[in-house]
């Protein structure tokens, strides 16, 4: 595993202990698109569906055990907590997120690279993570007051994109035959959708004001 | 690519 790799998966489990840190510790999901958490479990559940069958490496397993399992307790917490339920901002949340599943299936369906079930699932699972934050962006741009940690939160998610692109550069250049068009391109995707997040978030961040995005 | 069957990225 190269640092790009390990890095991004720092990034995105950083991004998930903000996330946790704020429901868990504030009780507050204030800002939080619980359909975009929704889709994250779905990807989740759909990507790791070998993880008994197929084991990699120790590292791999906890990873996983550890994204499984954080993700569905957060759309626990948002459904369910009595106290964290009622800072959902529902009214604002309003991304119809189901249309992205069977366009995602379809496409999985199409384009996989074996025509298996557990391939066609990980293919899924890959097109839907690209767009599963579309709501939450959506989101962010009709929240007047974006939070620190709210903010913090995406900006780790985008950085765990980024770092998975500079991953792959650095594989192709190092592992033998290491083409993988189907999560490239819906990497690369995935990270654009991150683009304008990223201006004004720098922007924020360099003249020390409160994060805003222009709806 | 072949070694992609293991899927050993998250």
């Amino acid at each position: 595993m190269n640092a790009f790799r390990l890095a991004g998966d720092m990034t995105h489990l950083l991004s998930v202990v903000v996330l946790l840190l704020k429901i868990h510790t504030i009780k507050s999901c204030a800002g939080i698109s619980l359909k975009t958490q929704e889709l994250y479990a779905l990807v989740f559940a759909a990507r790791y569906l070998d993880l008994f069958i197929h084991f990699i490496s120790l590292y791999n397993t906890v990873m996983k055990l550890v994204f499984l399992a954080s993700s569905f307790s957060i759309v626990w917490y948002m459904r369910r907590h009595k106290i964290v339920r009622r800072t959902y901002d529902k009214d604002h949340d309003t991304f119809r997120h189901h249309f992205l599943v069977l366009p995602c299936l379809a496409l999985a369906l199409l384009i996989n690279e074996r025509f298996t079930f557990r391939e066609v699932m990980w293919a899924f699972s890959i097109y839907l993570e690209a767009v599963a934050i579309l709501p939450q962006l959506v989101l962010l741009q009709r929240t007047r007051n974006i939070d620190n940690l709210t903010g913090q939160y995406v900006f780790f998610l985008g950085a765990y994109r980024v770092l998975y692109i500079l991953n792959w550069i650095y594989r192709y250049f190092t592992e033998p035959h290491f083409v993988h068009w189907i999560s490239w391109v819906a990497g690369i995707v995935q990270t654009l959708l991150y683009a304008d997040f990223f201006y004004y978030y720098i922007m924020s961040w360099k003249n020390n004001v409160k994060l805003e995005l222009p709806a | 690519s072949s070694n992609q069957r293991d899927h050993d990225e998250l």
